[in-house]
């Protein structure tokens, strides 16, 4: 499903350059359950930008499902991500002045979801997160583990083949953090691809694959222990 | 150094009326270092913003050194919080057109700290974060981690006498995580009041006692063995 080859990302800052990704080529087959870890400014939420066809590499190449992301126009990439992709990110990025269920309701726009039936799909994928009594609720209104599962409910809403979920559980109390790790486990059994950045090893234990990362690049990739 | 009694905080949404705290009342010495903890949604992060000031609850009083914050008028209220108070929020809150060093010397502004020490003393505070080699950089040009850690150094700038902070290791792998704990340590033992919202257990136990919430209200308060 995704191939990697030597991608890297630079930053000029003055006289300096920064290598948030120095050469990373990774392959994920569909189906997979991949985790990244690694030090707090080692290229983790970089390489899932990358990967979610968010940021361009400034060289190196990605191929998602065989396409070449980096080569598509601006209307085909967003098209493509809107129907494949889910990406929850590390801040959430909701919009403040729409409330929990039209946040999640957004992504199906363009998506797989008739219209008639879209709010009422926002409303059970917020039911999921456990957040069934929170869907009028603004961003401002909602506690930050409470933000994080919109963010969570809206990654998944459009039916997507391939989630990539940066720190998901990061602002979760333990009990609700398993809840989710359980969505996803049930979800990837029915053959949701997901790649997932965490620090928290257990996090990390649940998934087959964990991918570490350190300036820039993989130092680490091994099967978990089924 | 802080006493509640029976704070209570609610929203109208409605026909419904969100009780995010519901009679909350602690009392905290100076030089304590208490964890709370609690399911997302439980009313931390409220009775956080109570504490600091930044937020007036629907009914109850909040006594800091004996003073009654909720009596006191805003521009004195700023004053003391930015004199007393380092506040490290659950979403970091950084101005986005300010530089990590100027972020952080930002709370300086009205403080302890003479104005040719400031920049110097900012430096400093990202030194110890280990950001030395970040302090140029603007929050967008920052991982998530190195974000929560500029909110960290920004509370800690003007030399506080209570620590507030939301969840400060959220974003934070594993040893950059422990480096941030044995900062707190070292500054409690110096006589920092912290108060720490965390859901993370390891750093709970290293705090010295744990309050427990749970739908807006303490469920459990006990000292953590030494
Ligand atoms: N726009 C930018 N300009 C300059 N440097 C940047 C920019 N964006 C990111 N960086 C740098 O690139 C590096 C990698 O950032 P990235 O966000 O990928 O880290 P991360 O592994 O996700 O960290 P964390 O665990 O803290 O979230 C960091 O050192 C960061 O300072
Ligand atoms: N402005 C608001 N209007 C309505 N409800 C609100 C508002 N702000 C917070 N709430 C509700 O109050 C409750 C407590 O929120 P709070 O942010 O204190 O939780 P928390 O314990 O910090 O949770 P988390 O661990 O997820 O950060 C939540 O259920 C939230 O939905
Ligand atoms: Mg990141
Ligand atoms: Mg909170």
């Amino acid at each position: 499903l995704i191939q990697t080859s030597n991608l890297i990302k630079t930053y000029k800052m003055g006289n300096e350059t920064v290598r948030a990704l120095d050469g990373v080529s990774v392959r994920i087959e569909a189906g997979e359950y991949v985790a990244i870890m690694g030090p707090s400014g080692s290229g983790k939420s970089t390489l899932m930008n990358v990967l979610g066809g968010l940021d361009r590499p400034s060289s190196g190449e990605y191929l998602l499902e065989g396409e070449n992301v980096g080569g598509l126009p601006p209307d085909r990439l967003a098209e493509f991500r809107n129907a494949k992709i889910g990406f929850v990110f590390q801040s959430f990025n909701l919009l403040p002045r729409l409330n929990a269920l039209a946040n999640v309701a957004l992504p199906m726009t363009y998506g797989a979801v008739a219209p008639d039936k879209r709010l009422q799909r926002a409303k059970q994928m917020l039911e999921l997160v456990g957040l069934g009594d929170r869907i009028h609720h603004r961003p401002t209104q909602l506690s930050g583990g409470q933000q994080q599962r919109v963010a969570i409910a809206r990654a998944l809403a459009n039916q997507p083949a391939l989630l990539l979920a940066d720190e998901p559980t990061g602002a979760l109390d333990e009990r609700t953090g398993i809840e989710v790790m359980q969505l996803f486990e049930r979800l990837n059994k029915e053959g949701l691809t997901i790649v997932i950045v965490t620090h928290d090893a257990e996090v990390a234990q649940r998934a087959r694959r964990v991918v570490r990362m350190r300036d820039g690049h993989v130092v680490d990739d091994v099967r978990n222990a089924p």
